[in-house]
């Protein structure tokens, strides 16, 4: 473990407690993808099938059923809850997140590490967390109300995977063996997929004024 | 084994 991956996963661990906290607490999912949230659910389910045949650490667990928890949750919320539900907007929220996740699915069957039921399916939650954002940044473009919980929201989620980043450079420095273009390059385009929104929100922060997207 | 070595991320 090294300070850029503990602060990856605990700025990731912030963006969901704030969407949970909005969600929550002003019982209202305005602005939020259901989308992006079920290609997150979908991730996580994938990603952690080994949560209880491959013990790693106590906090590695601790965190996979977090997150677990945490994603289903906000599905859950978004899709049931009487009066959350109502604030969800399903005429803006159109991205059809299966154009996504066909092609995750192929290229983890095509371009993987080893072919293995276990690596595939690590793999396609490494190329659906990529693009997973998406349908999130096209409602946020449509929706030109970004309130503030919002913002953060995005903002922090593509923060935790800028840590990311950071923390497979020092592994590479630091470990021998430690190679895997597959999880860099995901990593590396998840992150890129932010540029724009980073580059309004900072500024929009810089100048104190609320966030606006380009048409 | 190496394979496994990068499992243990989130």
């Amino acid at each position: 473990m090294n300070i850029f991956r503990l602060s990856g996963d605990m700025t990731h661990l912030m963006s969901v407690i704030v969407l949970l906290l909005k969600i929550h607490t002003i019982k209202s999912c305005a602005g939020i993808s259901l989308k992006t949230q079920e290609l997150y659910a979908l991730v996580f389910a994938t990603r952690y099938l080994d949560i209880f045949t491959d013990f790693v650490s106590v906090y590695n667990t601790i965190m996979k059923l977090i997150f677990l928890a945490t994603s289903f949750s906000i599905v859950w919320y978004m899709r049931h809850h009487k009066i959350v539900r109502r604030s969800y907007d399903k005429e803006q929220d159109t991205f059809r997140h299966l154009f996504l996740i066909l092609p995750c699915l192929i290229l983890a069957l095509v371009v993987n590490e080893k072919f293995t039921f276990k690596e595939v399916m690590w793999t396609f939650s490494l190329y659906v967390e990529a693009v997973a954002i998406l349908p999130q940044l096209v409602l946020l473009q449509r929706t030109k109300n970004i309130d503030n919980l919002t913002g953060q929201y995005v903002f922090l989620l593509g923060a935790y995977r800028a840590l990311y980043i950071l923390n497979w450079i020092y592994r590479y420095l630091t470990e021998k063996h430690f190679v895997h273009w597959i999880t860099w390059i995901s990593g590396l385009v998840q992150t890129l997929l932010y540029a724009d929104f980073f580059y309004y929100y900072i500024n929009s922060w810089k100048n104190n004024v609320r966030l606006q997207l380009p048409a | 084994d190496i394979m496994d070595d990068y499992h243990d991320e989130l």
